[in-house]
């Protein structure tokens, strides 16, 4: 069940390009296709594939190749093999293609085709992968990749190269890995990320783009206890995998108490109850709610008594509750704490005789000149309104926005916003409690008041 | 929805995580555009890849064959101007409008609800056991004037709030509706004039609950989808 695929590492929308070398012919196939092309022939070290059009290009040469580029292009995918991008090792490391070329005592490595200073009998070949002189492991050594040194007094030494497993250390429960390792404690292969067999899954990389979903590395996207992965065994689903824990834990950051900051999986305050005021279930409990969560296998996430926590980056933070109908509830009457700028400077009404100088938005972002056309093209301009004194980026309010000043913002994603400043304390606004004239509407708020709601 | 009864609100939607799990509500305003609040959300630039609203069906967590059922992803967020408590959802395609479906009208500039005019709220959200939270819940809450509100509050109640009559039965929103709409009938038509917000207690029988008043917020609403 296992896929060509696993022995490549995918860049998404990334071209590799040779100087100086003419592009490679264009072949049909899927990308599971093209990696079984590639993983036969010998002088096969990546491929682009084009996910539109099903074409695919075999290249002889990786990223780290000489004279070779890396390059944005949304037609294409980039699969490189694993044994040429990897600087740690699987097994006894004959499979390492790195470009590792010093030895662990730090002498540089001879070339392999050279027999000086020292003579020797591993000449490069294809298949054997004896190129540059970088470290190999042509005997097998169980010490891992070597090389015969330049110096004549020590003819060969280990280049040190760390297992896999070691390589990368994780911290808490391992839902920051990023490391490469790709089997489960009981040696099974993991199946990719981004292929739907021999297991379904949920865990889209799309859908997941900050917990590093990358080919069939071991990872923690549902904070779980530790990394894991689904299997190429179609009778195993998934299995943990066996990392190092680092020495060192982190220190928490951000910790608040009296609200929270986005997800909330800092906040350490003491709200136990939920907003309908059912008490939470503490998490040295089973009873009433079974779970996951038990302290000790959580050290980094202080699940303490029954506090509202955010142990599983969910959307805020939650409990279990102590009544048995209702599992888990969102604590969502805890506050976010604020997180706009400090005003630096005060309007009166609307602000719209503000004639200041401060040019940046209520969350820092630098304001778009008036005058630009990017990266917004404005609606309102020194053209369009000459009266509005819109000058430099400085904030406005030439349209009477009756929430203050703003500006085009220097951030493409955001198109406008509102500006660092307040109004002024002793500005009065008129009041919005009076009547309001007839109202009309149009082609909104209508229903079929005869729709009745249908049991099952 | 404490207290309320399975019912039909057509611009009511569910916000779902990635892992489909609905977490708040919110309101369809514009085929491509969705009112909630920010305490749902991590931040006003929060990456909401894999978030989704689903929207023309009854059930919380409708089966496969839910003929009505859209689904559609967020792909942006902008937060409403300081202290309003609004965010507006932009969705990657229009909402297919039908019978299950529909827009929610915005209520005229600084419009005031009159006093006692009877309103709706809607959620799959808690019910505290008064009803079947698998289903879209409605409950009808009356508008309490801006001063009597103020009264029963000793003061603390900003002009960009709304308040609704403390029901001697508890009648509210609860975990899970945030971000869905105060809906209220003005010239025959259902408009969007106010959101459910957090509080400490669902449902409180003593006291108002507040929403926040849209009418405040429609020029910046207007303003987001212009620009």
């Amino acid at each position: 069940q296992r896929s060509p695929l696993n022995d490549f590492q995918r860049l998404r929308a990334t071209e590799l390009l040779a100087v100086a070398a003419d592009p490679p012919p264009r072949e049909q196939g899927s990308a599971e296709q093209c990696a079984q092309r590639c993983a036969t022939s010998l002088a096969c070290r990546a491929f682009h594939h084009d996910q539109q059009s099903q074409l695919c290009q075999l290249l002889p040469w990786t990223q780290h190749s000489l004279r070779v580029q890396l390059q944005k292009n949304i037609h294409y995918d980039l699969y490189q093999k694993k044994d040429y991008l990897r600087d740690c090792i699987v097994g006894d490391g004959s499979s390492y293609r790195g470009t590792r070329a010093t030895t662990e005592k730090g002498l540089r490595c001879q070339h392999w085709q050279s027999m000086t200073p020292h003579d020797h009998r591993f000449l490069p070949s294809p298949r054997n992968g004896l190129e540059e002189n970088y470290c190999r492991n042509p005997d097998r050594d169980k010490r891992g990749p070597w090389c015969y040194t330049v110096d004549p007094n020590v003819r060969h030494q280990s280049c040190g190269i760390k297992k896999c497993e070691d390589a990368v250390c994780m911290t808490c429960n391992g839902e920051d890995y990023r490391g490469t390792v790709d089997h489960t404690e009981s040696g099974t292969e993991c199946q990719r990320w981004d292929l739907q067999h021999p297991h379904k899954h949920p865990y889209h990389p799309n859908k997941y783009p900050d917990k590093g979903l990358d080919d069939n590395y071991c990872r923690n996207p549902d904070s779980s206890e530790r990394p894991w992965c689904y299997t190429t065994d179609p009778g195993q689903e998934r299995e943990f995998c066996h990392i190092r824990l680092c020495k060192k834990q982190p220190r928490p950051v951000n910790v608040t108490t009296g609200c929270f900051r986005g997800k909330g999986e800092s906040y350490r305050g003491r709200v136990n109850v939920t907003v309908s005021g059912i008490p939470c279930q503490r998490w040295d409990s089973q009873v009433p709610h079974k779970h996951n969560f038990v302290p000790e296998k959580y050290p980094c996430k202080d699940l303490k008594e029954n506090y509202c926590r955010n142990p599983d980056g969910s959307e805020a933070p939650w409990c279990f509750t102590a009544r048995p109908t209702v599992r888990i509830a969102f604590c969502f009457h805890i506050r976010r704490c604020p997180d706009e700028q400090d005003a630096q400077e005060c309007y009166h009404g609307h602000g719209k005789h503000y004639h200041g100088h401060v040019s940046k938005t209520r969350k820092g972002i630098t304001c778009q000149p008036w005058a630009a056309q990017t990266p917004h093209v404005p609606q309102i301009s020194p053209v369009t309104h000459p009266e509005a004194h819109l000058e430099e980026n400085y904030c406005r309010n030439p349209d009477n926005d009756s929430h203050g000043p703003w500006c085009y913002t220097m951030d493409p994603r955001t198109p406008f916003d509102y500006c660092a400043i307040k109004p002024c304390s002793s500005s009065q606004v008129p009041s919005i409690l009076e009547n309001a004239d007839a109202v009309a509407f149009e082609q909104c708020g209508q229903r079929d008041e005869m729709l009745q709601w249908k049991g099952r | 929805i404490v207290g309320g009864q399975p019912g039909n609100s057509p611009w009511t939607v569910s916000i779902r995580n990635r892992e489909g799990v609905h977490f708040c509500g919110g309101s369809l305003v514009k085929e491509q555009w969705v009112i909630s609040t920010p305490q749902c959300f991590s931040s006003c630039d929060a990456d909401l890849t894999g978030y989704e609203v689903q929207l023309g069906t009854l059930f919380r967590d409708p089966g496969p064959g839910d003929p009505d059922q859209q689904t559609i992803p967020i792909v942006r967020i902008v937060c409403g101007p300081s202290e309003s408590q609004l965010v507006m959802l932009k969705l990657a395609r229009p909402a297919t409008l039908n019978r299950r479906v529909a827009l929610i009208c915005l209520p005229p500039e600084r419009y005031v609800v009159p006093a006692g005019t009877v309103c709706e709220i809607a959620g799959w959200g808690e019910t505290r056991g008064t009803a079947d939270s698998s289903v879209l819940n409605v409950a009808q809450l009356p508008v309490l004037a801006h001063e009597d509100c103020k009264k029963a509050l000793r003061g603390r109640l900003k002009e960009s709030e709304l308040c609704t009559t403390p029901l001697r039965a508890g009648v509210g929103a609860c975990e899970g509706d945030y971000g869905g709409p105060l809906a209220c009938l003005t010239a025959d038509c259902w408009v969007l004039e106010g959101v459910i917000i957090p509080s400490r207690v669902c449902a409180r029988t003593d006291q108002p609950a507040l929403f926040i008043r849209v009418s405040l917020y429609v020029d910046w609403i207007y303003k987001v989808m212009k620009m």
